[in-house]
Parts: structure tokens; C-alpha cells; sequence
């Protein structure tokens, strides 16, 4: 464990406290799209396959509990309780490319050919894309609540410092993995454009609205 | 060991 890593974890958990105090508070799911919610819950339930099988620590396998139910209760409640809260019509991007290229990508770029290795490539691929039809949906609105914004930016920022504490494990401890390496980059390039609209009008106070 | 199992990270 690392500060990048750590902080990164971190961000990743008031992510989705912030999006759950978001729905709670505003009691709606409007601005949120249910397909990036889906491709997460996938992300997670794929990733941690090994839940039962490989322990790392108390926090790691704490940590894995919670993203998994957390990202569940999520999509149950974005699917019952806020239903008619959020606009599916607004929600349009099409995940069976990101569901098929992401495994398309995890045959072809894999270490090793198992069944929780590939399952683990697979989330890691699906990741770096999953937030692509919540970008596709505010780019279509042209908005977002600051709340949300909140939202994006500790859940982008968690896969940048990810990013960070890889060179940081190469450097001190020799560890690498290319795959999350090259994923964690694809997925904070796409942030790009939310990035910059976040620090340039959100942090100064302003709303969340696309030139 | 457990097979591919060795990621520390979440």
C-alpha cells in the first residue's frame, strides 16, 4: 500500500457515497446514466470472482464487499424505488460494443488463459470504458448537477491515481502490469474533457455545463 | 495456489 493507492481507494469510496447521497438527497437518479451504473456492477461482480478464493488483507476483501453491493444496490434501486426519476431516453449509448470489445480484448490481451484471469482482464478492460455512456448522456444534455460532477471527478480521479501508484510500484518495487497500466490510461484520457470542464467551472463555483 | 489469482489491487 501506497499514498497514491490509498487516496485513490479513498476517492473511489466517497465516489459512491457521494452519487448514493446524491440520489437520497435530491431523491432522484435524473443525470445518472443506468448504463454506466450496469457496466460497474459488471466491472465489480467480474473483478471479484475471487472474493472466496484469494485473500489479501481485511480491507481488500471489505473493499471488494462494498463495491460489489454497493454498485447492486445502485442498479436495484435506480430500477425500482427512482424509476421514474431518470430518462432512459436520454440514456442511448450502445454498451454491447463496450460488453463485446472488452471482451474481445480480454482474449486477444490477457496473461493468462484461466477463468478468474480472464474474468479479472475482462473487468479491467470493461472499466476503462464504463463510464462512456454517462459522458455520451451529459454530452447530449450539455449539463450535469454539481453533485454529479462530484460524483465524476472522485471516480475519475481514483483510475488517474491508480495510474500514478503503478509507476509508483514499478519504480520502488518492480511490479508491473501493462494491462490495468494501459487501461487505467485509456479510461483517464477519456476523462479528459470532464476534467477540464471541472477544474475550469466547478471548482470555481460555477455549474456544470458544456461550452 | 489459486489459478491467476495473484492481484493485490481492488
Amino acid at each position: 500500500m501506497n499514498v497514491f493507492r490509498l487516496v485513490a481507494d479513498l476517492m473511489h469510496l466517497a465516489s459512491i457515497l457521494i452519487l448514493l447521497l446524491k440520489i437520497r438527497k435530491t431523491r432522484s437518479a435524473a443525470g445518472i446514466s443506468f448504463k454506466s451504473q450496469l457496466l460497474y456492477l459488471i466491472v465489480f461482480v467480474t473483478r471479484y470472482l475471487d472474493l472466496f478464493t484469494h485473500w489479501v488483507s481485511l480491507y481488500n476483501t471489505a473493499m471488494k464487499v462494498f463495491f460489489i453491493a454497493s454498485s447492486g444496490y445502485i442498479v436495484y434501486q435506480m430500477q425500482r424505488r427512482y424509476r421514474a426519476t431518470w430518462d432512459p431516453a436520454l440514456d442511448t449509448f450502445r454498451i454491447e460494443f463496450l460488453l463485446g470489445g472488452a471482451a474481445v480484448m480480454s482474449l486477444i490481451f490477457h496473461t493468462k488463459f484461466t477463468f478468474l484471469e480472464l474474468f479479472w482482464t475482462y473487468s479491467i478492460w470493461l472499466e476503462a470504458v464504463a463510464i462512456l455512456p454517462q459522458l455520451f448522456q451529459m454530452s447530449r444534455t450539455g449539463e450535469a448537477e454539481t453533485i454529479t460532477a462530484h460524483y465524476l471527478f472522485a471516480l475519475g480521479a481514483y483510475r488517474g491515481l491508480y495510474v500514478v501508484n503503478w509507476i509508483y510500484r514499478y519504480a520502488t518495487e518492480g511490479y508491473w502490469e501493462w494491462i490495468p497500466f494501459l487501461a487505467g490510461m485509456v479510461q483517464t484520457v477519456l476523462y479528459a474533457d470532464f476534467f477540464y470542464v471541472y477544474f475550469s467551472r466547478v471548482m470555481r463555483g460555477k455549474k456544470f455545463e458544456l461550452p | 495456489a489459486v489459478e491467476g489469482a495473484t492481484h493485490d489491487e481492488l
